[in-house]
């Protein structure tokens, strides 16, 4: 039976077994959490908002790496991402809530190049979705599995997130909707629809609370 | 400064982890 509340960790279980179990080669997974947002003090007037609930990434295949065309990133803009990742690590290490602007200790993992499927999984952390927009907002709000596959469709989506999506090499994204929020789903290779992951998200992540 | 919150700070701290653990073993 469903628990009564879904702790993060139960979360983070259910993201890594549909994509560890999975027959396809899934780079990431995000739960979109539905919550309320109050519009300032009138409490009638709150606007269904979808944020990041928790994510799992797996990471890029090897084979992927390999064939796939590196979408070209500036030096800059890859010491931008190596300097972010490096606060991030120093904010996570030193136990602080905050993130501050200034440059954080150097490790290794902070030296190592940040592939674009990690940037485009470390920046969905920040984004939301009012219910209706974006491509998570309209799977929830249309109730329906939003599935896109092959750079053209994400690069021709009226969605920002599956544009931009494609622009770091995403070749499938996938949105399910579920009774509180939306499972999304993102890979460098092209996957075609099926009912079985579909169906797997219904059973994963149909709880109450 | 930006304030993060916990459910953010979590997935973050994972896959900082995670991302370590990655590069330590290439």
């Amino acid at each position: 039976p469903p628990p009564p509340h879904v702790t993060e960790d139960t979360l983070q279980q259910r993201l890594q077994a549909l994509i560890e179990g999975a027959r396809e080669s899934w780079t990431y997974a995000v739960f979109w959490q539905l919550s309320h947002d109050f519009a300032g003090e009138d409490v009638s007037n709150t606007a269904a908002l979808l944020s990041w609930g928790d994510g799992y990434y797996k990471g890029e295949e090897e084979r992927n790496s390999r064939k796939r065309k590196p979408n070209p990133v500036s030096a800059a803009e890859q010491e931008h991402r190596k300097r972010v990742i490096r606060e991030l690590n120093s904010l996570i290490s030193g136990g602080g809530g905050t993130v501050s602007s200034g440059g954080g200790s150097s490790d290794e993992a902070g030296d190592e190049d940040v592939s674009d499927t990690e940037w485009f999984f470390l920046v969905s952390m920040t984004q939301s979705f009012v219910n209706g927009s974006g491509l998570p907002g309209r799977a929830f709000s249309s109730s329906r599995t939003i599935w896109l596959s092959g750079s053209n469709a994400l690069a021709g989506s009226s969605c920002e997130r599956a544009r931009q999506g494609q622009v770091y090499g995403l070749e499938t994204m996938v949105c399910i909707p579920t009774q509180n929020g939306v499972v999304e789903l993102g890979s460098l290779e092209i996957i075609h629809q099926s009912s079985d992951l579909v169906e797997k998200v219904n059973s994963f992540f149909s709880f109450n609370g | 400064t930006v304030a993060l919150p916990q459910a953010r700070k979590a997935s973050l701290a994972r896959f900082l982890e995670k991302r370590k653990e990655r590069v330590t073993s290439a």
